[in-house]
C-alpha cells in the first residue's frame, strides 16, 4: 500500500 | 507603478485555467524581470510555479517590486469579460489595494476596466532544489492529457515507469487494470508530435490521478509537455507559455507505507 507524501517533505520553507 | 500589457487576453485566460483548479488564492510577485507565482494546493501535495518574463509582454513596467494577492475565481470572472483577442493591461499603483484589468478591443472602439480588490496572503515560499533528473520525457500534451483522463477511470493512482524503450502509464482498481505504453518516436519531422526520452536511469513512480488531471488543464498553452522524474522526488510537469515563460507543476509521489 502506498500513501500520498507531501510536497513539504521534499521542498523546505525559504 | 506596475503595468503589463498583452496583445491578446487569451494567453492570460489559458494561464488562469491552468491554475484555478489547484489554487484558490495566489500571490503574483512582480519585479522588473517579470511575474512569478509559487503556491501549493490546499492539501500540500503539489506546487505550482509560474514564470512570465517581462520581455514577453507587449509592454511591461515595474518601478518597485510588488506582490499582488489575488483570488483566482474573481480573476476568472473578470477575464471572462474580455474577448480572446482583446488587449489586456494589468495595472497597479505602488502600495495599492486594488489591481485594474483594462481590456481594449482590436478596433479600439471598446475599452473597459475592472478593478479587483487585492488580498494579503501569507503564503509560504518553498526552496526548490536543482535536480539532475534520471528521466526527462517530452511528449504531445494532448496525448498526456488523454492518458491521464483514460487511466483515471481505473483507479486513484497512475504508475509512470520510464525506460530507454519508452514510458508505461498504468492504473488498476475495481474494474480491472490499464496499461498505456508510449514509445520514443523516430520521426523528428513533426517536433510537436514527437516523443523523446532522455534517460540516465530507469524510474518508476506512482502519482495521484486527480492532480495529474488538474495539471492537464494547461494543455491549451503548449503542444508539448515535459515530464521530469527521479526516484523519490516530486515529478515535474512543465508546459511552455509561448513567448512568455512556463508553468511547472511539482507533484509529490505516493510512497510505500
Amino acid at each position: 500500500n502506498k500513501s500520498q507524501s507531501s510536497i513539504k517533505d521534499f521542498f523546505h520553507t525559504k | 507603478m506596475f503595468e503589463a500589457r498583452l496583445d491578446s487576453s487569451v494567453t492570460l485566460k489559458k494561464v488562469l485555467e491552468a491554475i484555478k483548479d489547484l489554487l484558490n488564492d495566489a500571490s503574483f510577485d512582480c519585479s522588473d524581470t517579470g511575474i512569478q507565482l509559487q503556491a501549493m494546493d490546499n492539501s500540500h501535495v503539489s506546487l505550482v510555479s509560474l514564470t512570465l518574463k517581462s520581455d514577453g509582454f507587449d509592454k511591461y513596467r515595474c518601478d518597485r517590486n510588488i506582490t499582488m494577492g489575488m483570488n483566482l475565481a474573481s480573476m476568472v470572472k473578470i477575464l471572462k469579460c474580455a474577448n480572446n483577442d482583446d488587449t489586456v493591461t494589468i495595472k497597479a499603483q505602488d502600495d495599492a489595494d486594488t489591481v485594474t484589468f483594462m481590456f481594449e478591443s482590436k478596433k479600439q472602439d471598446k475599452i473597459s476596466d475592472y478593478a479587483m480588490k487585492l488580498m494579503n496572503l501569507d503564503q509560504e515560499h518553498l526552496g526548490i532544489p536543482d535536480t539532475d533528473f534520471s528521466c526527462v520525457i517530452r511528449m504531445p500534451s494532448i496525448e498526456f492529457a488523454r492518458i491521464c483522463r483514460d487511466l483515471a477511470q481505473f483507479g486513484e493512482s497512475i504508475g509512470i515507469a520510464c525506460t530507454k524503450e519508452g514510458v508505461k502509464f498504468s492504473a488498476s482498481g475495481d474494474i480491472g487494470s490499464a496499461n498505456v505504453k508510449i514509445a520514443q518516436t523516430s520521426n523528428f519531422e513533426k517536433e510537436e508530435e514527437s516523443v523523446t526520452i532522455e534517460m540516465q536511469e530507469p524510474v518508476a513512480l506512482t502519482f495521484a490521478c486527480q492532480y495529474l488531471n488538474s495539471f492537464t488543464k494547461a494543455t491549451p498553452l503548449s503542444p508539448q509537455v515535459q515530464l521530469s522524474m527521479s526516484d523519490n522526488v516530486p515529478l515535474v510537469v512543465e508546459y511552455t507559455v509561448p513567448e512568455l515563460g512556463h508553468i511547472r507543476y511539482y507533484l509529490a509521489p505516493k510512497i510505500e507505507e
